[in-house]
């Protein structure tokens, strides 16, 4: 606290609210967000028969600086944002990616005119996380 | 990861051609293992999107050929009993398989005559082409569909007598250039409201496409009549069915990364990390109260 001082011109008034505000949650802080498509949009919709609407939802957001058990993220992910800070900004700081995932089935027309009813793994994003 | 085996088809599958050179390395699904990049009916498009620059929608690529209504309508109907609106795979325990494919036959000539001793008989020669079965894809069950409209009235049973053979080219032999199998079974029926028949050839399929044959040429013989075998022994009155070529179903456990297995779901949730761990419901002892439940209270319970 004596060095804080002496190094921060007296005119700074040392204000603590301010120096915690920097471990308060971001705004936008990393979270889940809906979004829904439909295949019509793509001009898909002539060979997916099915389903007709899908929700892949997507993960955006800043991740606190002390993520912890918060998010499922491992130590490293403070140590990336203590390099970020202290060592070399050009390191990037954890990014807010899905964690978890939930499958789709899909009915298709192949271009033999066959039909295929297919389950695909990790189509729609069910939690997000920070790395 | 490496590519688990190569693709059925040599080029990659969907309507993708292999690009020029010069757009190679531009396109995504390049980079990807042969064992991904090809037999995949979702991934291909996808890919093709992401790396065209243009507006140009995948529609325009997708060639022809339009499947078969009354498939359509089935393949519909699976769709329902498989998934949730949002296209969420339903919890089945006989939900084995991750991947169904209907094939109608790419030709097929009929014969058909009337033998009133016999009833109707409908016999005709289908040849299916199996190339977007990928080598991933293992067969679990495989189908002959018959949908039919019958003017019999409803609450009639029908018993049919199904005579199938196999048709291949044993090159092997110049002799006798083609070998067949055959087997001959009958089902019996009661016709309600149902349009399809379903006749379960798995283990007559087998052999022929655990061999990754391409092409499967057989010969259908199906002989109906009205009439339960149990009650009335004399079979009277064929049924005049309008039968329509029967479609093969195949229904497949894809093995590939992109497929959704269930069992690998349950593992994966139980390892993932940081997860709360899932209070696990007290162990049931077989033996325990709930072995002494009796008959009623055991289906009551599996009911609820």
């Amino acid at each position: 606290r004596a060095e804080s001082t002496k190094d921060t011109p007296a005119t700074t008034p040392y204000n603590l609210s301010q120096y915690f505000k920097q471990f308060l949650f971001p705004q936008n802080e990393c979270e889940l967000h809906n979004f829904r498509l439909s295949f019509s949009q793509l001009k898909w919709d002539r060979w997916i028969i099915a389903p007709h609407r899908y929700s892949p939802q997507y993960c955006k957001g800043d991740c606190p600086r002390v993520v912890g058990h918060r998010y499922g993220s491992p130590v490293h992910t403070m140590v990336q944002n203590i390099i970020y800070e202290k060592l070399d900004p050009s390191v990037p700081r954890p990014s807010c990616v899905p964690a978890e995932y939930s499958p789709l089935s899909v009915l298709t027309i192949e271009p033999d005119g066959s039909i295929v009813y297919k389950e695909y793994e990790d189509m729609i994003a069910t939690k997000c996380t920070c790395r | 990861p490496h590519s688990r085996g190569r693709g059925v088809s040599g080029e990659p599958s969907g309507s993708l051609v292999a690009p020029e050179d010069t757009a190679r390395e531009f396109n995504p699904l390049w980079w990807l293992p042969k064992g991904v990049r090809r037999g995949y009916a979702l991934l291909p498009p996808l890919l093709k999107v992401l790396s065209e620059r243009g507006h140009q929608s995948w529609e325009s690529e997708v060639p022809g050929l339009r499947p078969d209504s009354r498939a359509l309508r089935y393949m519909k109907r699976l769709y329902k009993m498989s998934a949730t609106r949002e296209g969420i795979p339903k919890a089945h325990k006989s939900h084995l398989y991750n991947t169904v494919r209907l094939f109608t036959p790419c030709s097929e000539c009929k014969h058909r005559h009337r033998d009133l001793m016999k009833g109707d008989i409908h016999s005709v020669d289908l040849l299916f082409n199996l190339d977007r079965v990928t080598a991933l894809e293992h067969l679990l069950k495989s189908v002959l569909l018959y949908s039919f409209d019958t003017s019999v009235p409803i609450s009639s049973s029908i018993t049919c007598t199904c005579h199938l053979s196999t048709k291949e080219h044993d090159f092997s032999s110049p002799v006798c250039p083609s070998v067949s199998h055959s087997v001959a079974f009958s089902l019996h029926f009661e016709v309600r409201k149902r349009k399809w028949v379903e006749i379960d050839v798995t283990s007559f399929l087998q052999p022929l496409i655990a061999t990754n044959r391409r092409d499967l040429h057989m010969a259908v013989n199906l002989t109906c009549l009205m009439g339960d075998p149990q009650q009335n022994t004399d079979l009277e009155n064929p049924v005049n069915v309008a039968l329509v070529p029967p479609s093969l179903l195949l229904y497949l456990n894809d093995t590939s990364e992109q497929a959704y297995h269930r069992w690998n779901s349950l593992r994966h949730r139980r390892k993932s990390p940081g997860q709360p761990r899932q209070r696990s419901s007290p162990p049931v002892d077989p033996a325990g109260e709930e072995g002494k439940e009796n008959s009623q209270g055991k289906r009551a319970s599996r009911r609820r």
